[in-house]
């Protein structure tokens, strides 16, 4: 998926880093300093509707779908997350304790029309 | 709002860099508040030392992986009770409220460093200080027994730490010397203050119909 550049109108995605310092939650979350807070945004336009941001085979399924029924589709795909990973964070929670845990589907990798 | 130009995904005015920025971290602290399932930051009001939060991190197994789906936690000792010269003391530990998980790993680190020659034997109780004023009762969780100083694991039955609704754990632990001059009671000294504090390390995963199984998607 390409990153979203100031003119990009199509499906792409978004980065932006989110220091914990910048939130005042340093104090709280020791691990890591910081992440990746992306997300996807962009036109989907007919030819892109499933594109390959899922997998090849879908978007030539949902191609000959769109063929099939209707050339003008009414509905619309959407740019949405197609990949994404858990986040692991070491934080102090109310008792003082010390607490890691993964939290899943938290940064988004990559995105693709729906 | 951006003079003039569009959103790509809507076609409406697109936000100022700054009101964007604004949007995007309080978008951050919703994410990670329902990643974390609460409701609002933490109020830390006893933070446990840096020193002891280093060495408590480095204990732990270097690059060991949080269970999938579960949680590691470290849980610092307060010593409530503890007679100057034995070494019997009782420990509380507050533990996260369990949000319907499963306790399957704890052990207790302790820093021993005793002052006579001989082996060390140590049991580790649960002791429930009961409703009323009578006596709580206690229960043997473990013994262990040391010849060395430094840094212990002791290894906890995770089912004698389960079960009960409070999320206050309190530990007991009775020691004496084995061979050499028994009628010595060793100076144990409990660090509670320092780096050397007693911690528990335990694993816990959510508990609960199918919560083994992988997600069906």
């Amino acid at each position: 998926t390409p990153t979203c550049e100031p003119e990009t109108p199509l499906c792409c995605r978004r980065d932006h880093y989110v220091d914990f310092q910048e939130l005042g939650w340093q104090d709280w979350i020791l691990q890591p300093e910081g992440y990746q807070l992306n997300y996807c945004s962009g036109q989907c336009p007919p030819h892109l509707a499933g594109s390959p941001g899922i997998a090849a085979s879908f978007h030539s399924a949902v191609f000959s779908l769109l063929k099939a029924n209707n050339p003008w589709p009414l509905g619309t795909s959407c740019c949405v997350p197609t990949a994404r990973r858990p986040l692991s964070l070491l934080y102090l929670d109310r008792d003082g304790n010390v607490v890691k845990t993964d939290v899943p589907d938290m940064v988004v990798e990559a995105c693709g029309c729906s | 709002q951006g003079a003039g130009s569009a959103c790509p995904s809507c076609g409406g005015p697109t936000l100022a860099p700054q009101a964007e920025r604004a949007l995007v971290l309080e978008l951050a602290k919703q994410q990670i508040l329902e990643g974390l399932h609460l409701t609002s930051r933490p109020r830390i009001t006893h933070p446990p030392p840096q020193a002891a939060l280093t060495r408590a991190l480095q204990r732990l197994q270097p690059g060991s992986v949080a269970p999938a789906n579960g949680e590691e936690v470290i849980s610092f000792a307060t010593i409530t009770e503890s007679s100057a010269s034995a070494c019997s003391s009782t420990l509380t530990f507050h533990l996260p409220t369990a949000r319907s998980q499963r306790l399957y790993h704890a052990r207790l680190w302790l820093h021993v460093l005793p002052t006579f020659p001989g082996t060390l034997y140590l049991r580790t109780f649960r002791w429930n200080p009961g409703r009323r004023r009578r006596g709580g009762s206690r229960t043997l969780l473990a013994q262990h027994q040391t010849t060395t100083p430094g840094w212990h694991a002791l290894t906890l039955p995770s089912s004698g730490l389960r079960g009960e609704e409070s999320a206050v754990l309190n530990l007991q632990l009775d020691c004496r010397l084995l061979g050499g001059n028994t009628t010595a009671v060793p100076q144990w000294l409990l660090d509670t203050a320092g780096e050397e504090r007693p911690f528990l390390e335990l694993k816990v995963r959510p508990s609960g119909p199918g919560a083994g199984r992988a997600r069906r998607r």
